[in-house]
């Protein structure tokens, strides 16, 4: 199945 | 002491169309290199990122940084209320709750004030680093919308596979599959209608046509779109907004577990 990521996983939280 | 004034107040009405429907509540950043927004939709799956920067503006007044929480919804409905060959005057005093959107017509002979209060928010912010994308198609951001338009009522994901033989647009649905291909194209009268591929490597990334048809809110902002894409980074779909700055949204991919 598809699982839809983060955008968090890729840019971290300044 | 915060003082924006717009003469091509239309640009902000658009902008305000294209992100309302992405992000509820945001913070818009006030500082001496432009007006600019950072937010992720509530399901922290998409990112939007304006900047206006303060050369585009007629007259720029920013004494100090300045952070406004506003209800995106609230101040489309403001902004609905202006012309749209109207100059739009941002206004807020330094410690005062509230921000003033100034609306005035061309030949002066209407001027309108709408006043809303700012809200609390505290807004994470997410540091983007600049990256080297393995494809950037440049195409019409008319087209890009009409596939993403078309696609979504076949499936709602959409596989973009960038090769030599141009950008694919790939979905499947219960009622069948649709591939949509588009090739480079410079041989074009204007410049604004040609689709560039920049290739360094053959990429092709999953995502969710949902974010994308709530992406192209910003077709009207400019005759063009650029999709850059790398097999371990969100898509970044970027529509500049002539002279002043950018709206950019970036999509993280879906994965096959």
């Amino acid at each position: 199945t598809e699982v839809q990521l983060s955008i968090k996983r890729f840019y971290r939280s300044t | 002491m915060l003082e924006l004034r717009l003469v091509q107040g239309s640009l902000l009405k658009k902008v305000l169309e294209a992100i309302k429907e992405l992000v509820t509540d945001a913070n818009f950043d006030c500082s001496a290199t432009g007006f600019s927004l950072q937010a992720m939709d509530s399901s922290h799956v998409a990112l939007v990122a304006l900047l206006l920067r303060s050369e585009g503006f007629e007259h720029y007044r920013c004494d100090r940084n300045l952070s406004m929480g506003m209800n995106l919804g609230n101040v489309s409905k403001m902004l609905r209320c202006a012309g749209s060959d109207d100059i739009i005057t941002i206004k807020a005093d330094d410690g005062s709750d509230t921000v003033t959107f100034m609306f005035e017509s061309p030949n002066q002979d209407k001027i309108a004030d709408f006043e809303m209060k700012l809200m609390d928010i505290d807004s994470e912010h997410l540091g983007i680093p600049d990256a080297e994308y393995q494809a950037i198609v440049r195409m019409p951001s008319g087209e890009f919308a009409r596939i993403c338009k078309d696609l979504s009522s076949i499936g709602d994901t959409v596989i973009i596979s960038v090769t030599k033989e141009g950008v694919k647009f790939s979905t499947a649905g219960d009622i069948g599959t649709a591939n949509i291909v588009c090739r480079q194209n410079k041989t074009v009268d204007k410049p604004e209608e040609a689709t560039v591929i920049e290739m360094q490597e053959p990429v092709s990334l999953t995502f969710a046509l949902r974010y994308l048809n709530s992406f192209t809110k910003a077709t009207p902002l400019s005759e063009t779109v650029s999709i850059s894409l790398s097999s371990d980074l969100p898509v970044v779909v970027e529509y500049k907004i002539a002279d002043m700055g950018y709206v950019r949204y970036y999509l993280a991919p879906k994965i096959e577990e």
